[in-house]
């Protein structure tokens, strides 16, 4: 227990080194457990630097820190335990679109070995996605489906609703 | 493994059948606030065999069965339908194509079903489990849930490298 | 104390119905108390019904629906209880367009009465400010501010970092 | 009264000095992740007396003063001042124009100025009470609180009525 328990902290830290870099386009991160003598019971702190920043605590880092900080350590454990598919119910709402273009980047290369089911409002990561479809309700109260092509897609440009092909 | 198809009706706000075709990269889902995007998580998330109907936001399970609209009567039954792609035989199962069904009708009974069969739900999560596919697994991140990734304390952090692990 | 507290809570009942209305475009929204005759005790339902959908338990709504209901208890409070100024922290975060132009407008006809000074990324509010700050980091690590006018303003649709004239 | 001008020297992210001239109607303030601008609202809560680091998102006070960046030095004392007009009279003072401020030393020393002249907190704060500005008035919502307003139990929600009261 204790012997898988360290080789998989190690992996994910190793990991979660190269997912914050890539996330933040820089700076650096990293997990040190509380206790290293007790692996039963240690608790783990994260520890997480923007570029050109000094490190400091988690708790001060902005929203849109904090979500990225939070997706790098989630692709990190995917890297070390990955499954085939993985759905993300608009994960970067908070970030900006330096940001969301960077997240995008990384779930376009990711998707070569997991399946990403992705509901998103952000134009950046549609434009990663592979097939778009638009869920409305045109009779209110009942959901449907409507196939996207992302230049039909003036949504949050225009009136403020799917415009669909 | 991937996810091929999920059918839907009855379900939450899916009155109408809907059927989505997913694509083995990332699917993109979008759409104005309250059309039903979550609701086709929580969908994936119920067939898979979630028992909690304050996971899917509901009070009881029976929340999750179509209540009606404006135009439409609520309806008595729910399913969902998940059909995998098991081509490389990543599930312990001998079938290319693996279909999982869940009904629950207003009375409160459930029916599960593994492609087309009659079965127990145990059946479902056990197939799930043997596969890496378990409740711990990080495949699905709801919304407003990803700063939870990062959880506040210390001690909190540990289940995640032990469910990795 | 408990006149006052009936008054008060009768005054925020009609006001709530009428923010809801404005923010959603239609449906209604009510406040119950649990048990009026122990009105020291007594806890509040909210109900909260968008347009052309079923009244049903706060918990079912969308996340934008719950964040545009939140809003529209808001300014319900901010008429009875008025403040001189009021600083919204990103609140229109999750909304999809067409509610952030709602919300927009609403914040418009209020700024006659309340002052407010709006944390946002929405093109929606930037729109309906009178004048627009941006913050940047140009020097890693230290804020400054740059005025910005919003035809200057291209920060989500190119390079995605503040574009100032 | 209205605020007019928010002076920032030395607390977070703020290593040089910073002015923000606030309009009467709608200010907003916009800019990449990171860069500042919900510190520009903890600012704005430090000086009206806010005691507790945690609502700050820091550890301990003296978290507010600028730690350093890449390119410059800490910095040994944060200083935030708030300038409201006061030509209506809201507040209980014969000055048409107040100063709020509030300095902290890295030795932990607390000053506070009203108009200029040392004060102590509770001379702010009870200027603020009276006016009904206290810590209760829903005068500040932060970044992720906006659902909060719902709040999940019906008897928790009730102290929002009794503030309002
Ligand atoms: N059993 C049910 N019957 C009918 N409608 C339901 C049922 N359960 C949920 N709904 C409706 O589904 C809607 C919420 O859908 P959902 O959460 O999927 O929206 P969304 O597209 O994710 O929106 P957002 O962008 O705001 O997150 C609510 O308006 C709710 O009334
Ligand atoms: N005492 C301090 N010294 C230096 N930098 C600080 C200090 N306190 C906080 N910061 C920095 O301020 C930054 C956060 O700023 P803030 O929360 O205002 O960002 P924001 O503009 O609101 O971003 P977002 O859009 O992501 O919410 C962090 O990167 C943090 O390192
Ligand atoms: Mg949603
Ligand atoms: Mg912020």
């Amino acid at each position: 227990m204790t012997r898988k328990f360290n080789e998989t902290f190690a992996l994910i830290r190793t990991y979660f080194q190269e997912t914050f870099t890539a996330m933040f386009g820089g700076g650096e991160a990293d997990l040190l457990l509380e206790d290293p003598d007790d692996l039963l019971e240690t608790g783990i702190n994260i520890y997480a630097r923007p570029p050109g920043k000094k490190r400091q605590s988690l708790s001060l880092l902005s929203g849109g820190e904090k979500s990225l900080t939070a997706i790098a350590l989630l692709f990190a454990i995917l890297h070390v335990r990955p499954v085939p598919f993985c759905v993300l119910d608009e994960v970067e709402a908070s970030l900006d679109e330096a940001n969301v273009d960077r997240f995008a980047n990384y779930l376009r290369t990711f998707s070569s070995q997991t399946q990403f089911i992705v509901i998103t409002h952000r134009k950046g990561t549609m434009i990663a996605s592979d097939i778009l479809y638009g869920v409305t309700m045109e009779e209110s109260g009942v959901s449907r489906l409507v196939s996207v092509k992302l230049e039909d897609y003036a949504y949050d440009e225009a009136e403020g609703v799917l415009q669909t092909g | 493994m991937h996810l091929k198809r999920l059918e839907v009706t009855g379900f939450k706000s899916f009155a109408a059948p809907l059927d989505i075709d997913f694509n083995e990269g990332i699917t993109s889902i979008v759409g104005p606030n309250g059309s039903g995007k979550s609701n086709v998580a929580d969908g994936i998330r119920w067939v898979l065999g979630e028992q909690s109907a304050k996971q899917l936001r509901g009070a009881k399970m029976e929340d999750v069965i179509f209540a009606g609209s404006d135009s439409r009567k609520r309806v008595n039954i729910a399913e969902v339908s998940l059909i995998l792609d098991n081509e490389d035989e990543y599930m312990m199962s001998d079938f290319s194509e693996i279909s999982l069904t869940r009904r629950l009708y207003r009375t409160g009974e459930s029916e599960y079903f593994l492609n087309r069969k009659p079965c127990r739900r145990k059946d479902i999560v056990d197939l799930l489990v043997d596969s890496g596919l378990g409740k711990d697994a990080y495949s699905m991140i709801g919304q407003g849930e990803v700063d939870q990734i990062l959880s506040s304390k210390p001690e909190d952090r540990r289940t995640i490298f032990e469910d990795a692990a």
